[in-house]
């Protein structure tokens, strides 16, 4: 399962 | 980390600099709108709620901290600071930002990537970042002439997320799991927004004129 995409954006 | 959103994020800070730059220098805030400061300070703080949760990287947290704190400070100076706010255009500065506010959060409540508390406050945040500059834009309009700090400080707040938008095509194009739709198509309205003053401050810029909205 792909995991939560991190908000690495600011 | 790619060329795109480091030039944006850099762009982003110039404009925050160009801000405080104004108002330190000049000790005024004339032709700024408080509301547009207070809807961005909403917008650090309901985006970086991961701030002491999530650890992406020391830049990362410097920067959030940079963007929630100066945000805040030039909330505080041009509501508190004695000779700051006697030059605030409290009777041009009219928009009902409230309204924005209202209409994101219901937006967030119904498109978010997930029901949970901070998908939705961040959702939030990216609705809301795309209309907080309508304040400031319509307060342009009114008073007229623009002077040259606060017409950088909008232009590189628009071409911050003008970058972000070609950070996520390179971004699109070179991630296989990388799917931003929310803040692609907030950041393409956004941008959009700039569209006529972009167009008013090349004009100005190519004749070397003051940069001059059409009421």
């Amino acid at each position: 399962v792909q995991d939560q995409v991190s908000k690495d954006e600011l | 980390m790619n060329i795109f959103r480091l030039a944006g994020d850099m762009t982003h800070l110039m404009s925050i600099l160009v801000l405080l730059l104004k108002i330190y220098a000049t000790k005024s805030c004339s032709g700024i709108s408080l509301k547009t400061q207070e809807l961005y300070a909403l917008v650090f703080l309901t985006r970086y709620l991961d701030l002491f949760t999530d650890f992406i990287s020391v830049y990362n947290t410097v920067m959030k901290l940079v963007f929630i704190g100066s945000s805040l400070a030039i909330v505080w100076c041009m509501r508190m600071h004695r000779t700051v706010k006697r030059s605030y255009d409290g009777q041009l500065d009219t928009f009902r930002h409230y309204f924005l506010v209202a209409a994101c959060f219901l937006s967030a409540l119904i498109v978010h990537e997930k029901f949970t508390f901070q998908e939705i406050f961040w959702a939030f945040s990216i609705y809301l970042e795309a209309v907080a500059i309508l304040p400031q834009l319509v307060l342009l309009q009114r008073s007229g002439n623009v002077d040259n700090l606060t017409g950088q400080y909008v232009f590189f707040l628009g071409a911050y997320r003008a970058l972000y938008i070609l950070n996520w095509i390179y971004r699109y194009f070179t991630e296989q799991h990388f799917s931003r739709w929310i803040a692609c198509i907030s950041g393409l309205v956004q941008t959009a927004l700039y569209a006529d003053f972009f167009y008013y401050y090349f004009i100005s810029w190519k004749n070397n004129s003051k940069l001059q909205l059409p009421a």
